[in-house]
């Protein structure tokens, strides 16, 4: 299975066209490997993206550079999944 | 349930279905399990039909889950539905009406194929799983893919992207199935689809920002709806048209089920609104689905008590 160590959420708080414009470049590259969880809209809606760990000093860059507000939501995308596996692991054998 | 299946927490492609099968032989005066069709690996694609007149073509609501594999929510919420409506018929007078004059049809899992990924390879996998002829990317976008303003705003042409509408509309056969066989049906009144996340509660249009002929009226039921998911434990949904509440989106299910007659068309993004996102802990499946009950009940008995 895939492993997503390291791996961060970034939720990115956008206001305007302006910044929706310079988000979606970052988006749009393929260079950074960035997983869409919750898309720009034009509506000023934050921005959910998963950050590869390789990827986490270039958006951060990137999104300092272009004076994008951001936080990290999920710090530890690998933690939750361990835990989801295990849970799921444990309840098949409860049930068995 | 009587079979151990524990409704709070995450569970195979498998155990959904052998639970929608337990659920049919516990009340098989209420409950067929029925294949549809198959996913392009070639798993079933099942419903639950919830009947209480056998034989005639009664007005009907289609319980749509599971489009994108990995809002595991979705799945979860459904199957915990499929206990509900059986547990509660005859004993809650509201479910009770509803199955006295309509048909419930329930698809937990519309993307095996993309279910089975999340839990063998990727967990954070969208889309379907078929094979795209000039490009290495697999799968299209099961929920652009429809045939409502297909290739429209809010879709990719690219076979990499998240939503890839596929090569044309109902190219996915997990899409084509359900198509048809509402079609076929032809007398379905409600159409709704489970996703997460975000706590939202949409409906028509995804497409454009063009106001939907009976946007007024589901907008109505839909504040009804997320005021009485609110009342269990205060979970805040915000309600509004696909276009203008989150972003355009062309192709979708809901705009289609709309475009087919379909009036009462919505659309639920589930819990939460960001703090797990598609990882929502199974702790939280027994709260949502119990929340999100009080909002279906809500539509449901809207379209009993407005049967067009």
């Amino acid at each position: 299975r895939e492993k997503f160590f390291g791996d961060q959420v970034f939720r990115i708080n956008v206001r305007g066209g302006d910044e929706i414009s310079k988000l979606s470049q970052l988006l749009n590259s393929d260079n950074f490997k960035l997983d869409v969880w919750k898309s720009p809209s034009t509506f000023s809606h934050p921005v959910d993206v998963l950050v590869p760990s390789v990827s986490l000093q270039p958006v951060k860059s990137f999104l300092k550079s272009q004076a994008l507000q951001y936080s990290v939501t999920i710090e530890d995308l690998q933690a939750l999944l361990d835990k989801e596996d295990e849970e799921m692991q444990h309840n098949e054998g409860q049930e068995r | 349930s009587n079979n151990n299946f524990n409704y709070g927490a995450y569970h195979s492609l498998e155990a959904i279905y052998h639970e929608m099968d337990n659920i049919a032989g516990e009340f098989p005066d209420l409950a067929r399990r029925l294949k549809i069709g198959h996913s392009f690996e070639n798993r079933s694609l099942y419903v639950l039909k919830f009947s209480t007149a056998e034989g005639k073509r009664r007005p009907a609501v289609w319980l749509n889950a599971g489009i994108h594999s990995r809002e595991w929510i979705s799945q979860a919420t459904a199957i915990w539905t499929a206990r509900k409506i059986v547990s509660d018929y005859g004993k809650d007078p509201a479910i009770t009406s509803i199955l006295e004059k309509m048909d419930i049809f329930l698809l937990p899992v519309a993307n095996p194929d993309g279910y089975v990924y999340t839990q063998t390879k990727n967990r954070l996998w969208r889309k379907t799983r078929s094979l795209n002829s000039r490009s290495p990317c697999i799968g299209a976008d099961p929920n652009r893919n429809w045939n409502s303003s297909f290739a429209g705003a809010g879709t990719s042409n690219n076979p990499c992207s998240e939503v890839y509408h596929g090569p044309h509309a109902n190219s996915e056969v997990e899409v084509k199935s359900v198509v048809d066989f509402i079609q076929q049906h032809g007398n379905f009144k409600c159409f709704i689809d489970l996703h997460s996340y975000s706590q939202l509660l949409m409906y028509p249009y995804g497409y454009t920002v063009n106001k939907a002929p009976d946007a007024e009226e589901l907008d109505e039921v839909a504040r009804c709806a997320a005021k009485a998911l609110a009342s269990l434990s205060g979970t805040k949904y915000q309600v509004g048209p696909i276009c203008t509440t989150v972003y355009p989106a062309s192709g979708s299910s809901t705009d289609w089920a709309y475009d087919n007659g379909i009036k009462y068309a919505f659309t639920f993004e589930l819990r939460d609104t960001g703090h797990y996102g598609f990882l929502l802990p199974a702790n939280q499946i027994i709260p949502t689905a119990e929340e999100t009950w009080l909002g279906l009940k809500t539509i449901m008995e809207h379209v009993r008590d407005h049967l067009y």
